[in-house]
């Protein structure tokens, strides 16, 4: 069970380093990024966003979001995820993507909890955000792919990003329970073959918001490399929509290589209220899955 | 989809834009106009003789919101911008065909 | 009740006004827009040399008027906004759907 | 008619202007608006702290087009003004009523 914890909080901590390091890298193009930072390997912050060294974005501010209200009811609590959400919304955070804006507007002004189908929800604002669902629901997949569909619904309502979210939430979680690589692969394999637009080989190079484009950069890179530091640099140097990739990428990568597979000069420049309330938040996760004993 | 048109006091944008922001509403495009209205411009000293001019300093938001927020919006601005005196200005609400999102082409309510 | 808008030659602003309030219009938000039109812009010198400037100064008129008063305040306006020569400018009327006075909350034509 | 409203990133006017005139459409109005959005504005340093600007100069162009050359115009407008980058910003169409050419008097399809 330590090393399932130890791969739990490498998961989330995954996501804000991820996060930390590909927002300097968000919206450039791969040749821009060698011209500026050659390889962009350090978390220094600036960014279209004009982050501070180690700060984070939506990406993990909304994983917090939904890890404090399953935390605080020591449970899933759908309400209470749109609840938080609502409340960072109106603390201007330093982004907010226009997909997740609407739906916590329809939350917040009417209290819709599952916004309507829209072809234009296929972005990755909701997979961005599983690492809490597969935190507190390993032991059960198919408890996981409910919630994980449960909790995007609230801003996107897409089958690929439905797909996405119970997929990687899916990989997560058989990385935490320590699934080897090949493991790992035949379940990425199994994906792509029910979702053809996460399909990665031939890799393309498009990284953008679009969550195939997401999925394929991400596993492209995860598979393609061999440890945790390689699988982020290589996402985040792809630019495109790079604190996202990076911040799934980490989940993954976090997941299979475990806490000591993250650098710890990168963990070192996380912001540290963020870093700490990451792992405290994964412990606290997994205490209440079913993995624990919880049903 | 609507395009709220606000004219107010300049002193009162952030005041507005923090009372939108807290229904979920962040986007909006923000012009400096002269008011010409029953509120009396201020006095100045020019060549020696003092004369009223006859305009004021105004701020124009225009926010393009899906119909269903209308009421909500309207009411924000007009509560926000309130002071009680002459001169707090207007709110004009009209109809908007198409909204394009010129960055990805999204059209309609995902445009905004 | 209606918005009309007008782009008119600056110079022309004060005899406009003037022509409105004489028919009783008396309030109307102004700004300060460049036109680009078949008028051609002024000639400038920079760094020695002469060239053109392909806009023009012009002031937008905004004047929201219930709709038994459309015709005469177009009129009025086309009529002392004219000088005859290219780039006097134009007046669009669109409709307004709601009219809120800020300082009070009245709606439609008594807001206006 | 329709009134084409775009909302753009000021250094985008001149491709804009070129490639309306490359289909036919000379006559505009522009102004210099504030836009409010994901964007982030420039930083400034206040007391010795970095902050962020929350606004960003655009420029809004008004285009009164005739109903069959809308879409066309739009798309124009869209592809031209597009850099990919978040703030490229967005295009309003909305219902004109009446276009008075002040010069002439001329009115509807006549005026533009
Ligand atoms: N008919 C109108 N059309 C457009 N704008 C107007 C009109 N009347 C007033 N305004 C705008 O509203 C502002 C406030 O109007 P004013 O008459 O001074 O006070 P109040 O709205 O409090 O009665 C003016 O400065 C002007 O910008
Ligand atoms: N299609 C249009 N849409 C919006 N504004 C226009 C349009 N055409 C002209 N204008 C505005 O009207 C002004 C006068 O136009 P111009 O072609 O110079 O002269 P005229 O109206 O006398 O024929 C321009 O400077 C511009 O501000
Ligand atoms: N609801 C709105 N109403 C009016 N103007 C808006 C609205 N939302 C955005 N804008 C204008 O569009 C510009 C670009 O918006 P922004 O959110 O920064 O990026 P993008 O359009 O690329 O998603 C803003 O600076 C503002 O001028
Ligand atoms: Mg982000
Ligand atoms: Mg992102």
């Amino acid at each position: 069970m330590a090393d399932v914890l130890s791969r739990a909080r490498a998961a989330f901590l995954g996501v804000a380093v991820g996060d930390a390091l590909g927002a300097t890298t968000e919206y450039l193009m791969p040749e821009e990024i060698r011209r500026l930072h050659g390889v962009h390997d350090r978390i220094v912050g600036g960014g279209w966003l004009h982050l501070a060294p180690g700060q984070v974005t939506d990406d993990t501010e909304m994983s917090l979001c939904i890890a404090r209200a399953v935390i605080d009811a020591g449970g899933w609590d759908l309400p209470g995820i749109a609840d938080r959400f609502a409340r960072w919304m109106k603390g201007k955070p330093v982004d907010l993507g226009a997909t997740c804006r609407r739906g916590i507007r329809d939350y917040l002004l009417k209290g819709q909890l599952e916004t309507p189908p829209n072809e234009w929800d296929a972005g990755n604002g909701a997979a961005m955000r599983m690492v809490p669902v597969a935190l507190c629901t390993l032991g059960d997949e198919e408890r996981m792919a409910r919630l994980a569909v449960a909790q995007a619904r609230i801003t996107h309502n897409h089958p690929l990003s439905d797909a996405a979210c119970a997929g990687l939430g899916r990989m997560v979680q058989r990385a935490i329970l320590g699934a080897s690589r090949a493991q790992l692969r035949a379940a990425a394999e199994e994906l792509c073959a029910r979702t053809p637009a996460f399909r990665f080989e031939p890799y393309r190079g498009e990284a953008s918001g679009y969550v195939g484009d997401t999925v394929r950069t991400v596993f492209h890179h995860f598979f393609g490399t061999g440890n945790f530091r390689d699988c982020l640099v290589a996402t985040v140097n792809q630019g495109g929509d790079a604190d996202t990739t990076g911040a799934i990428a980490g989940m993954i990568a976090g997941a299979h290589y475990g806490r000591k597979g993250i650098p710890e000069r990168w963990l070192r420049r996380l912001d540290r209220r963020v870093r700490d309330e990451v792992e405290a938040a994964a412990g606290r996760l997994v205490a209440l899955s079913p993995a624990a004993g919880n049903d | 989809m609507k395009k709220i048109e606000a004219i107010i006091k300049p002193f009162k944008l952030d005041e507005v834009k923090e009372s939108l922001n807290d229904i979920g509403v962040q986007g909006m495009t923000v012009s400096e106009v002269k008011g010409f209205g029953r509120q009396k411009g201020h006095t100045e000293l020019y060549r020696g003789a003092e004369y009223v001019v006859d305009f004021l300093p105004k701020i124009k938001l225009e926010i393009i919101v899906p119909d269903d927020l209308v009421a909500q919006v309207v009411e924000v601005v007009e509560k926000s911008a309130r002071t009680g005196r002459i001169g707090d200005g207007k709110i004009f609400v009209t109809n908007v065909e198409e909204v394009i999102r010129i960055r990805t082409g999204e059209r309609g309510l995902d445009a905004i």
